[in-house]
């Protein structure tokens, strides 16, 4: 565990707050992407399969509240708040996002074993899964002030994961070419969305496109 | 195997 790391990981449980703070106080999952949302519980359930044969209290604790609360947002955007989600702005498409995550984790696993596969696959997929999310603030051209903020600490956890494996490399020379490039490659997907993020949301002003 | 050092992180 390194500062990086750590902050990286309680940017991804402020992400979380604020997407369901957002939705349960304005009762409403407008401007959320439901097909992030779904892809997002997939790359968890595939990539902590490990809960079922290796504890360590940090973790495992994570990654319950990840799958838990991946799954609560999902039951929110499929039963109470049904009514506000607009599928017409939600139009990605997803299947070669999976397709394309399920082909490399078949070509490239560090193992052939099932718990392997997924693993990549879910690496994979995560470095993706925003795509859809920052597809439907593209489509409509402005985003709600909080679900840039959603967006923000989303990118901020992984973008924080770069240091760390910097700081892991330089003191006990980790190194996981898997993680690091599907890392960056999801770093470099928010680049954009960061640069609007700071000029734009930071100073005040309402997220839209240029 | 390098996999594993990575499952220590989320």
């Amino acid at each position: 565990m390194n500062i990086f790391r750590l902050a990286g990981d309680l940017f991804h449980l402020i992400s979380i707050f604020i997407l369901i703070h957002k939705m349960t106080t304005s009762k409403s999952c407008s401007g959320i992407s439901f097909k992030s949302q779904a892809l997002y519980l997939l790359v968890y359930v595939t990539r902590y399969l490990d809960l079922f044969w290796t504890f360590a209290l940090y973790n495992s604790t994570m990654k319950i509240i990840f799958i838990g609360s991946s799954a609560y947002v999902l039951h929110l955007m499929t039963g109470p708040f049904k009514p506000t989600h607009d599928p017409n702005i939600d139009t990605f498409k997803v299947r070669y996002l999976i397709g394309g995550a399920a082909i490399l984790a078949l070509l490239f696993p560090y193992k052939w074993t099932p718990a392997e596969v997924l693993w990549t696959f879910s690496i994979w997929l995560e470095s993706v899964a925003i795509l859809p999310q920052l597809f439907m603030v593209q489509r409509t051209g402005a985003a709600e002030t909080i679900t840039t903020h959603y967006i923000f600490a989303l990118g901020a956890y992984r973008a924080l994961y770069i240091p760390n494996w910097i700081y892991r490399y330089l003191t006990s020379t980790f190194w996981d070419p898997l993680s690091i490039i599907a890392g960056v490659i999801q770093t470099v997907l928010y680049s954009d969305f960061f640069y609007i993020y700071y000029t734009k949301v930071l100073q005040g002003r309402k997220f839209e496109l240029p | 195997v390098a996999s594993d050092a990575a499952k220590d992180e989320l």
